[in-house]
């Protein structure tokens, strides 16, 4: 028979790891170990893929996006395009623990979060604003827009839409691999 | 984007994701890390499952909820990984992604999709006897 307990994680991020097993070893729940283990990555702006100040979108802007589900009871938190606020675990179990929905999005969430006594405050960073000026250098590449005008693999919007759409290839969702950018 | 699993001592599992998403998204983006069966999934009655990669295929294909299903239908952690990896390739043959998988007993295992610069997964398991986490490879599919 296997050892428990046991915490597994995505990627190399050891730190979450040991931070969901010292919330387990403490008499935690498998929540509260999942819910530490990933805001320890958020604080630890895990690969800048985790946490303020990484993967600005076009506009230059940090959003988190996290999800926690109880095995138990099936109870599931989720937050997604949340604004303004560093702990978007923390946030999701707000959800589970505090409303009798399940998923909260976008600026809504974050008055959400605020309402529930999160810190609200800027997810920039100065290596978040160097990612986004290197982008705008490159005439906005990569860039995940398509059939729009101008040519989105060569110039930065405002974008309006193309008429008479190509026909769709099914390898339209094979894309080039960038180990820092991920879901 | 961290995923993650966490069983007890009892076998009660939870996971989790979280994320900044894809760098130079267009505004309002979600990707699949707070998709319920996509980013992960969890059953205390079989297991749970994590994700990562791009979010825009993955979610497409509740990777963590097949994965799951799987394991209930009798596959080991390893091979229920696999198999929805599996399930993408067939549509997607080459894609950015990975799941790890683990059930309530405390097995566990992982998988990823090969695709150009991504060839092995790390990821990182703590379990009794260590004193430290332990960091795991998987060749990818």
């Amino acid at each position: 028979q296997p050892p428990l307990p046991l915490v597994v994680n995505t990627w190399p991020f050891h730190s979450a790891t040991q931070a969901a097993w010292k919330a387990l070893s403490a008499g935690g729940s498998p929540l509260d170990a999942v819910e530490r283990g990933c805001a320890q990555c958020e604080v630890d702006q895990c690969d800048g893929t985790v946490g303020y100040g990484g993967s600005p979108d076009e506009s230059g802007e940090t959003t988190l996006d996290a999800m926690i589900m109880d095995g138990n009871t099936m109870a599931v938190g989720a937050v997604a395009n949340l604004r303004r606020i560093k702990n978007a675990i923390g946030v999701a179990r707000a959800v589970m623990d505090h409303t009798k929905h399940t998923f909260l999005v976008g600026e809504s969430a974050s008055l959400f979060a605020e309402s529930m006594g999160f810190v609200c405050e800027d997810l920039t960073t100065n290596r978040s604003l160097s990612i986004y000026s290197k982008w705008l250098d490159l005439r906005c590449q990569p860039n995940f827009r398509k059939n729009v005008t101008p040519d989105p693999t060569k110039s930065c919007g405002p974008y309006k839409p193309v008429r008479g759409l190509p026909e769709e290839k099914t390898s339209s969702l094979q894309k080039e691999v960038d180990l820092h950018s991920h879901d | 984007t961290i995923g993650m699993i966490a069983v007890d001592r009892n076998g009660n599992v939870a996971t989790g994701t979280s994320t900044n998403g894809a760098s130079h998204k267009i505004p309002g983006r979600v990707g699949d890390s707070p998709v319920i069966g996509a980013g992960s999934y969890a059953d205390s009655l079989v297991g749970g499952a994590a994700a990562t990669g791009d979010g825009d295929t993955m979610m497409r294909f509740l990777p963590s909820y097949q994965a799951v299903e799987n394991m209930r239908l009798g596959a080991d952690p390893t091979t229920a990984c696999q198999k929805a990896i599996d399930r993408i390739q067939k549509r997607i043959p080459v894609f950015f992604g990975a799941i790890i998988c683990a059930n309530r007993t405390g097995s566990y295992g992982a998988a990823c999709s090969k695709a150009p610069g991504f060839t092995q997964f790390h990821y990182s398991v703590f379990k009794p006897d260590l004193s430290q986490p332990l960091e795991e490879i998987v060749d990818c599919l």
